[in-house]
């Protein structure tokens, strides 16, 4: 139980840096942020917890719960995708995770929404911005018909994803 | 594997009988607030076998679809209001009441053979669960969902409207549990 | 005490249908929604609780809790409003109330503000979408200045408020 | 009346004296995450009186501005990178330390008077409250507020991030309490 435990521990630590380097990196700062996971008290790690720290780029050390609304949402998805670097679920679902985000943040979870979905990663994304729909392979478009008080859907691929 | 396309019956704000997809590698869920796209992620979290209390209800019956119709005399003066603007009178408490309902999820395995997910609720409030059309017990159908990588005691795949700024903030128990339940 | 307490509870029982109504109406539902609050007791209001209803337009008689992320957003600011016109602060400041709202319903809350600020009520409001902040007589702009690592601010007056 | 302007000195992300405003009947505040637009509205709450676990900070010297020192060993790792991304070394651990600060509003009632409300942290922790440039005690500083229908326990009038959605579907207890506060 400690090793399995352990294996996963040191799998998402070693990822989790990389990947929320490449969700926080840009023109301004090409390094991207620092982030890692540290264990409380390293004796039997099962029993105690585990604590995540993230610093967005040129940012000092600090208490996750200092972190700006944007800046918590950005750390939380980098947290998501390491965990899932090690046990790949085939499909990820997520309800507006960009609501806290401004552009230049929606931008780069488009891109690396894009860049990772594949025939064995599937993202399924509620949203309300166009900025991020609108990279998307299809659109599933939700409205409610009046007429009949209910919900109904319809689909559309969008061409231009093939770019 | 990946999730190809959801079939609802009676299913939250879906009224009968109804096709959801087909979906891709990258698809998105758009519309009007209130128009249903939360309904839809509780449809599959449903499918996967997701409790009623994390899909916003507090019991099973209230994930089938409900009509217009005004339940309490609190409403008699709402009623008044929804029948001047038009609205038909479409559900008795009856046909609510027997109202059954499913959620199928049509999914693809990494080997491009299909499986078929249905939980269904029945007119009494028994929960069913079928693979591939016949019917199984639970543990059985999550066993075919953990084979396929889907752990939904983790649900780390699943982000609820509103959870995503407590992830990064949780506490450090809480993710060891996390981790815990993935290793 | 219970006149007081009594005083408050039917002046924005009285309130809260209109404001809800002039926040929830469209083209397509010139209605508008509806909107009350009941008393759990009305032996001793002030022992018990007050439970609010809110329904969006044509929709049915329903739970609180049922309602979508957007919809609680426009229940949640009609209630604050009508307790705001018993007991009217001076100012408001609201810090991305509009995250889970659709560009219809973000309009809407726009043109509210605008009708309703003034020189006795004043709204200070973060957002991250221009079809809210376009809207404000002026904009207080915050940048992080890198080299000093600290947050400065300028502002700048919207000409075409006077429209 | 109305917020003209706000004053503020190395108040958390606001490093110095800084002048924010003026403040219209309609302003809004913009900017990127992580600018400080939050840490705006903490100041605006900060100088009314509320309490600093309400403003994302377990006490008040975590209200005070920070630079860019590092903390503990642990950070070594990060010094390194914070110093090969160029960032000069700002703050040793006893500058930030001795720093105070302050917030001060400055406000208009109804004849078109200013008033100056201002809330400061010392060096040592402790907390002053001046009324129009006079030292005055917590009370009296609320009761000039409450005069202007600022009334700090209610708190109806700030909504901060991420809490819109609660106040919908707040218990009706909590309802209770909030409409007996402002009765
Ligand atoms: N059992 C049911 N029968 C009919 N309608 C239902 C049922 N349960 C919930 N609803 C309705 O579904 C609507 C909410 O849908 P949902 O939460 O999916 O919206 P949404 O598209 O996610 O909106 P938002 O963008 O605001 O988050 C509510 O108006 C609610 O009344
Ligand atoms: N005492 C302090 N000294 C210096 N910086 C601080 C201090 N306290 C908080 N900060 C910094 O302020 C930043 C957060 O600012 P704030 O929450 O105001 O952002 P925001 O503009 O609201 O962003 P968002 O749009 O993501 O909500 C954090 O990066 C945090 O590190
Ligand atoms: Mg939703
Ligand atoms: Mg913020």
């Amino acid at each position: 139980r400690y090793k399995l435990f352990y294996d996963a521990f040191s799998h998402i630590q070693g990822k989790i840096d990389q990947i929320y380097k490449d969700l926080t990196k840009s023109q301004a700062f090409p390094l991207g942020g620092t982030a890692y996971l540290s264990l409380e008290d390293s004796e039997e790690p099962y029993l105690d917890g585990i604590k995540y720290h993230a610093m967005p780029p040129m940012k000092r050390f600090r208490d996750m719960e200092q972190l700006s609304g944007g800046e918590k949402t950005m750390a939380a998805l980098a947290l998501l995708f390491a965990i899932h670097s090690y046990q790949p679920s085939p499909f990820f679902v997520l309800d507006e995770v960009d609501a806290a985000l401004d552009n230049a943040n929606v931008a780069k979870i488009a891109n690396y929404i894009r860049d990772h979905a594949n025939e064995k990663f599937q993202f399924i994304v509620i949203s309300l911005k166009s900025s991020l729909y609108e990279k998307a392979e299809s659109l599933v478009g939700i409205y409610r018909d009046q007429q009949v008080n209910s919900s109904r859907t319809l689909t559309l691929k969008l061409n231009d994803y093939e770019e | 594997g990946r999730l190809v396309r959801l079939e609802v019956e009676n299913f939250k704000s879906y009224k009968g009988h109804q096709v959801i997809g087909p979906f891709h590698n990258f698809s998105s869920v758009i519309g009007p607030n209130g128009a249903g796209k939360s309904n839809l992620m509780d449809a599959i979290s449903f499918v996967l076998g997701v409790k009623s209390n994390k899909l916003r209800s507090s019991n099973v019956k209230d994930l089938i679809y409900r009509g217009r119709a005004m339940e309490t005399n609190q409403d008699s003066v709402v009623e008044g209001l929804a029948v001047n603007q038009g609205i038909d009178e479409e559900d008795d408490e009856e046909t609510a009441r027997n109202r059954s309902g499913y959620v199928m999820a049509v999914y693809e395995d990494d080997n491009g053979k299909e499986m078929r997910f249905m939980r269904s609720i029945t007119s009494n409030g028994d929960i069913e669960y079928r693979l591939n059309g016949r019917k199984v017990a639970y543990t059985r159908y999550n066993d075919a969902l953990e084979e396929q990588n889907i752990l939904v005691k983790a649900r780390n795949f699943l982000v609820f409207q509103g959870d995503i700024e407590h992830i990064a903030s949780q506490s450090p128990k809480d993710l060891t549990k996390l981790i815990e339940q993935i290793s």
